[in-house]
């Protein structure tokens, strides 16, 4: 049975789109079948698997609010093992529009089940927010897997997160863990990020993965290009990086 | 009477908070009487000035739903010429509660109006959405200030705050102009960020500030001693960059 993760930080640019698509391919790599979804209105993770989300006609917001079913806008990409379904420009509307509906953080939770057969690992990537479209992830996911980057604004948000995470818990989604904080952007030649791991280690213990995400410029031309970093440039820092996460990952399923 | 710049862009982690708090420091350096408001209900604004929002009893949010006026929420800082409005973690509620008052998106417009005499500039940062929030900062503001990362998914996100921006100038402020765009995080050192700043230009042509906020890590430094660059390392290229971008706000400011 397939183990759903969203990817969450309502503090913007700490690398959850980064991530979802980098994970998510590195999975694949590790021939773990995958699907891969877009939950952000600004459609990052679409183009970074090569998809035009002006071209793309269905996607996520059609099964959540239209309640056409999710299978029926998977889209298969070009990367081993990695089915996607994208996000397109009318999601933007999603946030206002699901408060309308009745049993609204369960709509994605509703449509997901019947995927879970299909795939070992749906990642879902999140929009820098706690409103609703986060919320449903929240409720639809087995866990929560939060990016942190090497900054100081960063570790602020932390306590509003696991505040959500607690209440999602207890009275939407009983069964959510953590799946674990991954550090991101990490530039080890500098105190600030080298006391902030710290402080996250401190804080959360075993929860932080091993493998720390470290800054490198490959990471941002790779999306340029519509690819996840193992198919721009596998010998790069970003590829030996995700790779390590997506090896932590599996082992740390396998066991249970 | 003092102009009203709202700090907008809905990718997360562009530098917003960054651009609001060093720009207001260093505006306030050259003698220009500054408010700076904190819309997001992050609170980095707030800690990037120090004060600690779980101490603050009130901020912008009982301003915009308590109606209570915003003259009375506005806190002295120990920095040259420049008053705050924090935020407080209520203000997380907000972006549902404002969708049941009348007239939501005019709520923060209607309150500033006094204040544009007691001060050169008001600065307005903004969360990482197009909810609200920011709208209700783009109601009020004279102008747009966007900052936008030196990266591939910086870009994308720029025709859909544009069409934003244009839908505001129709339906609710018709004096809104564009302050300009302010490339941050600039890496010059590599291919991807001149090219990023290449189609800015290209596309924004002479909206693009002339100064390019560099890289560098005394920015990400200083919000954890809660002071703004200015004040945290004088000699730093922060301080350079941030005081150039004042002295062109100033100049474009004078003009008019
Ligand atoms: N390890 C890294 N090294 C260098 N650049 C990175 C790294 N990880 C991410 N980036 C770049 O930093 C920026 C922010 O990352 P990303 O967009 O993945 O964050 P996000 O949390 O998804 O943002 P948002 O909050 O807007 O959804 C992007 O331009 C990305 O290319
Ligand atoms: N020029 C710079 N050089 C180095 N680091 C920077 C620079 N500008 C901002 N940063 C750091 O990058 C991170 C993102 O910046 P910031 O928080 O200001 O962006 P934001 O757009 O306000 O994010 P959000 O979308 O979450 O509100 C912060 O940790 C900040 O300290
Ligand atoms: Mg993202
Ligand atoms: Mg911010």
């Amino acid at each position: 049975m397939g183990r759903i993760i969203a990817i969450v930080n309502q503090k913007g640019g700490v690398g959850k789109t980064t991530t979802a698509v980098n994970l998510s391919a590195c999975l694949g790599e590790f021939k773990q079948k995958v699907l891969l979804i877009d939950l952000d209105p600004q459609s990052n993770t679409t183009s970074g698997v090569g998809i035009d989300k002006y071209k793309v006609t269905e996607g996520i917001y059609k099964a959540i609010i239209g309640h056409h079913p999710l299978i029926g806008v998977i889209m298969h990409t070009e990367f081993k093992n990695l089915d996607v379904i994208p996000s397109t420009p009318d999601l933007a509307g999603a946030e206002v529009e699901l408060l309308e509906i009745e049993n609204r953080h369960n709509r994605l939770r509703e449509e997901i089940i019947p995927l879970k057969e299909k795939y070992d690992f749906i990642i879902i990537d999140c929009p820098p927010a706690l409103g609703q479209l986060t919320m449903n992830a929240l409720s639809a996911s087995d866990s929560v897997l939060v990016p942190i980057q090497c900054d100081y604004y960063a570790l602020e948000g932390l306590i509003q997160l696991m505040k959500t995470i607690e209440l999602v818990q207890r009275q939407m989604n009983t069964a959510l863990e953590i799946e674990g904080m991954v550090m991101t952007m990490g530039d080890l030649r500098t105190n600030l990020a080298r006391q902030v791991i710290e402080d996250v280690k401190n804080h959360f213990g075993d929860k932080m993965f091993k493998t720390v995400i470290l800054r490198n410029i490959t990471l941002s031309e790779a999306p340029g290009f519509g690819k996840p970093i193992i198919y721009y440039d596998i010998n790069s820092q970003g590829s030996k990086d995700y790779l390590s996460l997506a090896r932590e990952v599996i082992t740390k399923n396998k066991e249970t």
